[in-house]
């Protein structure tokens, strides 16, 4: 007798197709519905609001904790690696991240460990010339290991507090280029254990729900501490990031809302969740 | 897979009768299930299913064969037609023009120059035109491209004036005898109105034959707004779809092709410049059910 009203079924379709078209993708959908419907049923405070309202509140709460946050570094360099599979932003969030560092006054370095892709070096040199920020590399053909170590070597001798590691796109299909990655990760754990400290997944906001398939393969080969999602000054909503936080808890440290230095913000849950909801 | 997700969903008609909407309607709920699990835009998923229940409905469930697989050639036979409908080839024009656009990053710098060694290969002098003044490094990533697969390159490094190194790229060609050109671009969103106008003045100065966008094989459900902004900016001829050697299920595609009637011409299944092919439906088809 007071186990509180049912959500009706206009607003659950409401909030269907409002998950969907934010690309939460099925099995996400299904379970932050199957939150609501226990939520409104317990929470009064959730009951007679508009659906989108009750979305947000939920979604608030699925995502509680999901807010990565840099703490100072540790370890000098603190190493800071930004993987993901091609085209997702790897290059500029690296730029945009050196920049906001070095806006809090930290000494950094950038190394382009993309000695694969054509012009990749260029594009990180013409980043680094334009934010003035040391910048490691080698020749095209280069073992991308051996620019991590090298990088590694310069940024600690010189005393930098962080080294931010730019690394080739590659599709977490592509099993020669996951041990690649895991050579590179290798190679700095044989002179700091603890290097790469942070392993950042930077994914492309506009793509549906292969993002979570795409975390859970380079989690499982590289082990990812963070998450950053790009391009959300879009019209996508990047849901994939819901799906992604619930099944391996990884916290989402930045968005990328441009293509400029200063486009990268952290990560809000509560300005999400408007987002996705409003 | 689907066939046995639709086979168990249908498992009470074995040679018995008609396919009906009751009798359909869990086997339905499961296409409809696979389609947005492959990131078919959410109402392309619902219109589709609803074609689907057309043509199955009233159907005699044949003898001899699973109606799981009955349904299922259904829905790959509907698929295949829907996807590989309209000009699949390209303009015959000569000299052949032809404009790449698209999203940050989907692969248009990669794909100007795969198109380009494949069109070497089937007879043309292709030059291949940086029009992205924006990106660090995008004139020379098109100019190394260019160089290893031996295309005619034009660039102008000094010039922010899009439409007018569109126009030099054109003189370009013609003096130097090529005889198809392709114009890469810059990565855009589909509400920048500056870079969308900035495009649509570079499609007028050059009079493309072929205007492709190139699309991420992962897009999600925003697929269908940003194709349809483009193709009312700048009638797009055709789409290449990228990155479908990763395991991405490509709904976008479907969503697009069924929204703006816009054919998908070529598909990326690789980083190297040879890992470049002319789209087939079918191959889609069943990827996309999965
Ligand atoms: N609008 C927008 N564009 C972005 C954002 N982040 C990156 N880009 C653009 O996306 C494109 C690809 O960015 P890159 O940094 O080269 O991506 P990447 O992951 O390094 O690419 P690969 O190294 O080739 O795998 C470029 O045009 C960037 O300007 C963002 O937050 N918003
Ligand atoms: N695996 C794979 N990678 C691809 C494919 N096509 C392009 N790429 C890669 O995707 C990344 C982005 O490609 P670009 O050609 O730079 O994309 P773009 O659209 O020109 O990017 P912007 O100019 O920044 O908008 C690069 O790392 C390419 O090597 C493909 O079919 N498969
Ligand atoms: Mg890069
Ligand atoms: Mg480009």
């Amino acid at each position: 007798i007071f186990f509180g009203k049912r959500i009706d079924a206009d607003s659950l379709e409401e909030l269907e197709e409002a998950l969907y078209t934010a690309d939460f993708g099925v099995e996400t959908t299904a379970e932050i519905l199957a939150e609501i419907r226990k939520a409104y049923t317990a929470d009064e405070t959730l009951q007679g609001r508009q659906a989108a309202e009750i979305g947000a509140a939920v979604l608030t709460r699925v995502l509680a904790g999901a807010e990565g946050a840099l703490p100072p570094p540790a370890t000098k360099p603190t190493v800071i690696a930004m993987i993901g599979v091609n085209g997702s932003g790897k290059t500029t969030t690296a730029a945009k991240l050196a920049w906001r560092l070095k806006g809090d006054g930290q000494m950094v370095t950038l190394a382009a460990c993309d000695t694969f892709r054509a012009a990749a070096v260029e594009q990180l040199k013409s980043w680094a010339t334009k934010l003035d920020i040391e910048v490691i590399a080698s020749h095209p053909g280069a073992d991308a290991a051996a620019v991590a170590f090298d990088a590694w070597q310069a940024a600690k001798a010189r005393g930098r507090d962080y080294l931010i590691v730019d690394t080739a796109g590659r599709l977490h299909t592509k099993g020669h280029l996951m041990d690649e990655l895991a050579k590179i990760r290798r190679v700095l754990q044989k002179h700091d254990p603890s290097a790469p400290q942070h392993r950042w997944l930077v994914v492309d906001g506009s793509l549906g729900t292969n993002s979570i398939e795409q975390a859970k393969v380079f989690h499982e080969s590289f082990g990812l501490t963070g998450l950053v999602v790009t391009k959300l000054d879009g019209t996508s909503r990047g849901g994939a990031l819901v799906g992604i936080w619930r099944q391996l808890k990884i916290p989402i440290y930045f968005l990328g809302l441009g293509e400029q230095a200063e486009d990268l913000q952290p990560f809000s849950v509560e300005n999400y969740a408007k987002a996705v909801f409003g | 897979s689907l066939t046995e997700k639709l086979g168990s969903a249908l498992r009470n008609l074995r040679g018995v009768g008609t396919l009906t909407e009751a009798n359909m309607a869990d086997a339905l709920k499961e296409v409809r299930t696979a389609l947005l699990a492959a990131d078919v835009h959410f109402k392309v998923a619902r219109d589709f299913v609803e074609r689907v229940q057309t043509q199955c409905v009233g159907q005699e469930v044949l003898k001899g064969v699973a109606p799981g697989q009955q349904v299922v050639k259904i829905i790959h036979d509907e698929l295949v037609r829907l996807l590989g409908e309209g000009e699949t080839n390209l303009s015959a024009a000569r000299p052949l023009k032809i404009l790449m656009v698209g999203l940050h990053g989907s692969g248009k710098t990669t794909s100007t120059a795969k198109l380009g060694k494949l069109l070497k290969k089937r007879g043309y002098r292709p030059l291949v035109a940086a029009c992205d003044i924006y990106r660090p490094a995008a004139i020379d990533q098109l100019e190394i491209l260019a160089k290893q697969e031996e295309l005619s390159f034009y660039a102008d490094r000094a010039s922010r004036d899009v439409p007018a190194i569109g126009a030099a790229a054109l003189a370009a060609a013609s003096a130097d005898g090529s005889d198809c050109v392709i114009f890469d671009t810059a990565g855009r969103l589909q509400i920048d109105a500056n870079l969308i106008e900035e495009v649509k003045k570079l499609r007028a100065k050059v009079q493309p034959d072929e205007v492709l966008l190139v699309v991420d094989g992962a897009l999600g459900q925003e697929a269908v707004n940003v194709a349809k902004t483009f193709h009312e900016a700048l009638s797009l001829t055709g789409l290449i779809l990228t990155k479908l050697d990763g395991d991405a299920r490509g709904g976008a595609a479907l969503s697009i092709k069924s929204i703006t009637g816009v054919p998908i011409k070529f598909i990326g299944m690789g980083e190297k410049t040879g890992d470049f092919d002319t789209f087939y439906p079918d191959r889609l088809a069943s990827r996309i059910l999965g």
